[in-house]
């Protein structure tokens, strides 16, 4: 699975997110990746979010749209929203993968529960930061 | 205001960091790093959000290393079924295309059925003629196909599993029991 993220000069942010799927996975299954809200999400106030992962579990849990929620309605940062998501709710289905996200302040956050995840950022202007395992 | 800013992922799974040697990491690092800057390119220029991820995941559904586009998994039936989503924060409008096969960046159809269609997500064949008639030019599923994803679905056949993006390289020792 592959997705981005982005925060434009204006405030605006987009999510996109594309796969394949899963090897050897049954023809006609659908992962969250399709799914506004589970494996896609932006909105205008908060948050744009990409997952990657075990695409029945973020669609169980509206992952991308969970962490936009936690920041609306509970407050949290970003960081924490993120984290609470993919460290805490989805493991505790089986869940593993991560997301990449942006918010409307233009902080990033990158987490993942496996053990590597590919993924990269870059704010405009700046050399562009990447990284596969935990650094 | 903040500064434009795009993050991207190409994928997790439990890749094992003692599999991956320094020239393949390297080219990983290259391609993500080209990505990036491709979508930075966008947004410095005065580009959308929306432009940015659009770009940034159509140049990661043609890279053969990522699963999306080329180089995307097989299904059980060898065969390759593709997925893509873009949703407009400023709008809240979103597209998504499932289960296509013959659109070689799946990412623009769900642009198109964001921007030219009344609904969020078309599937298969009628995501797939949606795109043509809108000047999608149709390419064979044989062009995602690697050698490298065709060997992934005969391990995972071999083992009965199905597998996230990066957990399908070859056992290692202290994953052989019995």
């Amino acid at each position: 699975t592959v997705g981005a993220v982005a925060l434009d000069e204006h405030g605006n942010l987009a999510a996109a997110t594309s796969t394949g799927g899963m090897t050897n996975k049954l023809p006609g299954r659908v992962g969250d990746s399709p799914l506004p809200g589970a494996g896609c999400y932006a909105n205008d106030a908060s948050v744009a979010v990409s997952a990657t992962g075990t695409g029945e579990v973020f669609i169980r849990t509206l992952a991308a749209y969970d962490i936009a929620a936690l920041m609306d309605y509970a407050g949290l940062s970003l960081q924490q929203a993120s984290e609470r998501v993919v460290m805490e709710k989805l493991p505790a289905l089986g869940g593993s993968g991560g997301i990449i996200a942006v918010d409307r302040e233009g902080n990033v956050a990158m987490p993942f529960n496996s053990e590597g995840m590919y993924r990269g950022f870059g704010y405009a202007g700046d050399a562009p930061c990447v990284g596969i395992y935990r650094e | 205001m903040a500064k434009a800013v795009i993050a991207i992922h190409g994928g997790a799974g439990a890749l094992a960091r003692a599999q991956m040697s320094a020239e393949q990491e390297q080219r990983y690092i290259e391609a993500l790093s080209g990505v990036i800057e491709a979508g930075q390119t966008i947004l410095a220029q005065g580009g959308s959000a929306l432009d940015a991820v659009t770009e940034a995941v159509r140049l990661l559904e043609e890279c053969p290393l990522f699963n999306a586009g080329i180089g995307a998994v097989f299904t059980r039936a060898g065969t390759h079924e593709l997925d893509a989503c873009v949703m407009d924060g400023n709008t809240l409008k979103a597209g998504a295309v499932a289960g296509v096969s013959r659109l070689r960046n799946p990412i623009l159809a769900a642009r198109l059925v964001m921007e030219q269609s009344p609904h969020v997500l078309l599937t298969g064949e009628g995501a797939e003629q949606f795109a043509f008639e809108h000047g999608v030019e149709p390419v064979s599923p044989s062009l995602f196909s690697t050698p490298e994803r065709r060997e992934q679905l005969a391990r995972a056949r071999q083992q009965g599993e199905t597998r996230l993006d990066h957990d399908s390289g070859p056992l290692d020792e202290d994953q052989k029991f019995g």
